[in-house]
């Protein structure tokens, strides 16, 4: 696992911000985030990708009152693939009964989607090492968040008690500042961070991104780190019957 | 300090300024005078949140005015919420089987 990992950072994988605006629509943004960077990677082709197409042909009604990043993975499954934001782009509010999936050809698709392991070092692996995933977190600390890592307490930010999806795009350390104190400077430890995109648009946060304390389970980032595999499956060996 | 005290000195008169920046900055402006003076106090009560969190927090993690300064929690919470994951109308039981990255 290397040290620091920052998806950002190659081109073509990670799409703009976006803002939900007035609909609880973070699971489909955080699923199509998702399956933007695991095309990217896997395929070296960027697409943006229809988060409406989400909302609107779910199986679980009106997307815009929330939902669970499976579900999103079970859409695209179901209509074998998703179209571009382009041709079905956000409207901020659904239409369950108007799915237009059938309307616009499908731009990108996944295989299956896995959960991983609750272990953050597994997650800085596999997100350092096949792309980024999507993880549901304790959003209690990010009304009033500006900037910097956040690292919290099961106090202050309950990890049982998720409420919001992001993408998690990478993570690093923040640098080592020496604190002086009678009169001797002792250097302190720098601080282990994950990186997270946001959909509360660029004004919010670190231009839409924050940083939250790795190693700690802050805000419950361990409980459902989910990802599409858009791998092409592994041709096996074909076997046959004798006759 | 109590949100939107009208008290003497120059506090109040300070936060309506801050409130006033906000509005500027992320384009805010309210329907009548009692919108924008409930809003006003949900602003201070948020900007007291922010200096409690910024104690708390043991991270280099900064707080203050962000677009949401004027949304109470629960507005917050039923604006930008998942309540379905929140709300406990499902259960998933995690087992971690024995591939690499986890199971199917």
């Amino acid at each position: 696992v290397p040290h620091t990992c920052d998806w950002r950072k190659k081109p073509g994988i990670i799409s703009p911000i976006k803002n939900q605006e007035n609909c609880q629509s973070c699971w489909a943004m955080a699923a199509a985030g998702n399956i933007e960077a695991q095309w990217g990677i896997k395929s070296h082709q960027s697409v943006e990708l229809s988060v409406q197409e989400l909302l609107d042909c779910g199986r679980c009604g009106d997307g815009c009152q929330g939902g669970f990043i499976w579900d999103a993975f079970i859409t695209v499954l179901n209509n074998s693939g998703l179209a571009s934001e382009k041709d079905y782009p956000y409207l901020g509010r659904a239409k369950p009964n108007r799915c237009l999936a059938k309307k616009y050809t499908k731009v990108a698709w996944i295989q299956d989607f896995i959960m991983l392991s609750d272990n953050e070092e597994i997650i800085a692996r596999y997100l350092a090492t096949q792309g980024p995933i999507t993880v549901t977190i304790n959003k209690a600390l990010l009304q009033n968040y500006q900037r910097g890592v956040i690292k919290a307490t099961s106090t202050t930010c309950d990890p049982q008690l998720v409420d919001h999806c992001v993408l998690l795009v990478g993570f690093g350390k923040s640098k080592a500042e020496k604190t002086v104190s009678s009169g001797s400077c002792h250097p302190s430890r720098s601080t282990p961070f994950w990186i997270l995109k946001n959909s509360w648009g660029a004004h919010w946060g670190e231009k839409g991104y924050f940083r939250l304390h790795k190693g700690s389970n802050a805000c419950g980032i361990t409980k459902y780190p989910i990802t599409a595999r858009v791998d092409r499956p592994v041709k096996k060996q074909q076997v046959i019957c004798p006759p | 300090n109590s949100p939107g005290a009208q008290g003497s000195g120059p506090q109040p008169l300070e936060l309506k300024e801050v409130f006033k920046m906000f509005q500027i900055q992320f384009n805010r402006s309210y329907s009548n005078p009692t919108e924008h003076a409930r809003r006003l106090d949900i602003f201070a009560h948020n900007l007291i949140r922010a200096q409690r969190l910024q104690e708390e927090d043991l991270g280099t993690a900064e707080f203050g005015v962000t677009p949401f300064s004027d949304l109470t929690e629960e507005e917050f919470d039923q604006l930008y919420g998942n309540w379905r994951a929140a709300g406990g109308d499902f259960s998933m039981e995690r087992k971690v089987g024995s591939e690499d990255w986890g199971e199917l």
